[in-house]
């Protein structure tokens, strides 16, 4: 899975996921990707947010709108919000992945609960930054 | 923060000792490549939804990733693709899924968001609505890779293995 977050100069966010599923899945299963709330989800009051892992659980979930209601309705910031989902509710679930997500103020979060996630970021000094591993 | 981007690449199967230093960099290097195109569109006033999507687009067409050219097989052989994208300016938003013809899905999920009324657009339905949309299709073939193919074969391979197994289990039961 691929997906990406930003925030253009209007302060406007938006976010995108693209994936090809789980290797050998069942003809017609649909992942959490294309599910707005699970895998994708963006507003202009809270974040933007795109996730990887497996879909099943993002879905039953409702990763990605659970943290934008954390911020919306209980005033967690971005890095608080992802962490209680990924790091909580997903693994009481099950759920193994992560996600990556901007706020309206530039702030970044990328909280995954597996052994790495393909990653990287770039704000307005220019400079991108790429990671790949927990202990990066 | 005037403005900036983050991206991921996926999680599964990624840990230490899994990649040579080389393959590190190839991944780092496309990486790089989607957050400086991403970072143009935005250093010169284009909009979140524009850089969502070019960086989107520049990991769907490159064959390390899952999605697009180089993802992964269902279980009867074929490249099946999902994507979506939202606005958070106005909440709108474009999903498609079970794609198997259109290059780039992203793309697609965006003209559900900004031509269609509808919100999600699944199969023969969305891509009929590609062919309105003069989307540029591909034939499945162009999304497999021998990497992707070979871990597939290796995967039928130990299914086939575990029902030979437990046939023969089976019949050992029935005869003992």
């Amino acid at each position: 899975t691929v997906g990406c977050a930003a925030l253009d100069k209007e302060g406007n966010l938006a976010a995108g996921t693209s994936t090809g599923g789980i290797m050998n899945k069942r003809y017609g299963r649909v992942g959490d990707s294309p599910i707005i709330g699970a895998g994708t989800y963006a507003n202009n009051t809270t974040c933007a947010i795109s996730a990887t892992g497996q879909g099943e659980y993002f879905i039953r979930g409702v990763v990605a709108h659970d943290i934008s209601s954390l911020m919306e309705y209980k005033g967690m910031n971005l890095k608080e919000a992802s962490k209680k989902v990924i790091n909580e509710k997903l693994k009481t679930l099950g759920g193994k992945g992560g996600i990556i997500a901007i706020d309206r103020y530039g702030n970044i979060a990328d909280p995954f609960n597996t052994e790495g996630m393909f990653r990287g970021y770039i704000l307005d000094d220019g400079t991108p930054v790429v990671k790949f591993y927990k202990e990066d | 923060t005037e403005f900036g981007l983050v991206l991921h690449g996926g999680a599964g199967s990624i840990y230490k000792g899994r990649f040579t230093a080389e393959e590190e960099k190839i991944y780092e290097d496309k990486i790089k490549e989607a957050l400086n195109a991403g970072y143009e569109i935005l250093k010169n006033n284009g909009t979140s939804i524009e850089a969502v999507t070019k960086v989107i687009t520049i990991l769907e067409d490159s064959p390390l990733f899952n999605a697009g050219k180089g993802a992964v097989l269902n279980s009867e052989g074929k490249v099946e693709l999902d994507a979506s994208i939202m606005s958070g300016k106005d909440l709108t938003v474009g999903a498609v899924a079970r794609l198997s013809k259109i290059k780039n899905p992203i793309l697609l999920a965006n003209a559900v968001k900004d031509k269609s009324k509808h919100v999600f657009l699944i199969g023969d339905g969305a891509e009929i609505f590609a062919v309105e949309q003069g989307f540029e299709f591909v034939e499945n073939e162009y999304f497999l890779t021998p990497e992707k193919l070979e871990s597939f074969n290796k995967i039928k391979a130990e299914e086939k293995a575990k029902v030979q197994s437990s046939i023969q289990k089976n019949e050992e039961f029935k005869y003992g």
